[in-house]
């Protein structure tokens, strides 16, 4: 406690528990909806999480079509 | 199809993984499938080195971030052998590619990469055809994360994490992937997590990938 690293953690760990309730608000009982809550990455801001944890890059696949189910097992 | 299949039934997939604050999240999906396509194959189950590809992949940054359709390209094209986790240890920062005087080895013949997005009906299909998919969402809203079905808070074509899909559930109102990620069991459903099969939720259909052992 006191330090600015405290304060950055406590700020985000608030934000992520509005964030939560955000979240939560479009989840309908029944249908087996997500849930959203405290984790371990709770006291991460949104930018940070994905500096540290989203560092994946994607490419272009090409669209899986008829063609391939036609040519499947044909030499 | 059936109306539930999951890798995990068969006892060919190795425990859930932490990449830590490594952003190796790419590495993790390509090895822990190659994994499970091994062990399909009528072969133990082994735990193989992710820290591996993350310092010899030279197309990719290592934990600074990479492509799973780039490693499993540089696999193909090297053939080289991944050895066993145990003689080439997760380290969580990106290291100096080096090759063990190992024996032991898995490299691949192939691999398969697909955009599913208007076809996750066949994309079940090859989940079974090929073993665990590899696959690359919008992971944003994950971070806080608890249980049950991602049905919204992501968006396709905005891919920034990789995952490995492990199976499927179609047997209850919301069919959903069953979905293998890298930040440890204690996240999610003991380190796995749900989405919902049949709108590319999260992107999940958009880059699908597999090796062939």
């Amino acid at each position: 406690p006191g330090t600015n690293q405290f304060s950055r953690r406590l700020k985000a760990f608030q934000e992520s528990l509005k964030r939560h309730s955000h979240l939560n608000s479009f989840s309908y009982d029944g249908n087996g909806s997500a849930r959203y809550g405290i984790n371990q990455f709770s006291d991460l801001s949104p930018q940070e999480f994905k500096d540290k944890y989203l560092r994946s890059r994607s490419e272009l696949c090409p669209k899986y079509g008829h063609l391939e189910d036609r040519s499947y097992n044909v030499d | 199809l059936p109306s539930r299949f999951d890798w995990r039934d068969k006892n060919v997939v190795t425990p859930v993984r932490s990449q830590q604050t490594c952003g190796g999240c790419w590495a993790f999906s390509v090895v822990e499938g190659i994994e499970t396509a091994y062990a399909v194959k009528g072969n133990p189950l082994v735990k193989l080195s992710v820290q591996q590809v993350i310092d010899c992949s030279y197309r990719n940054q290592g934990c600074n971030g990479g492509s799973t359709i780039s490693a499993l390209y540089w696999l193909n094209q090297t053939h080289v052998k991944l050895v066993k986790e145990s003689e080439y240890p997760f380290k969580a920062v990106t290291g100096t590619c080096h090759f063990p005087p190992s024996s032991f080895g898995v490299s691949i013949k192939g691999y398969v990469a697909y955009d599913f997005s208007d076809r996750e009906d066949v994309m079940m299909e090859k989940l079974i055809e090929f073993g665990p998919l590899a696959v690359t969402v919008d992971a944003l809203s994950w971070q806080d994360y608890l249980g049950g079905i991602i049905q919204h808070h992501c968006s396709s074509q905005e891919a920034n994490h990789a995952v490995l899909i492990t199976g499927f559930d179609r047997t209850g109102p919301v069919p959903y992937w069953i979905v293998r990620n890298s930040w440890g069991a204690s996240w999610g459903n003991e380190g796995y997590v749900y989405v919902k099969i049949g709108e590319n939720v999260c992107g999940i259909a958009d880059t699908v990938s597999a090796a062939i052992v």
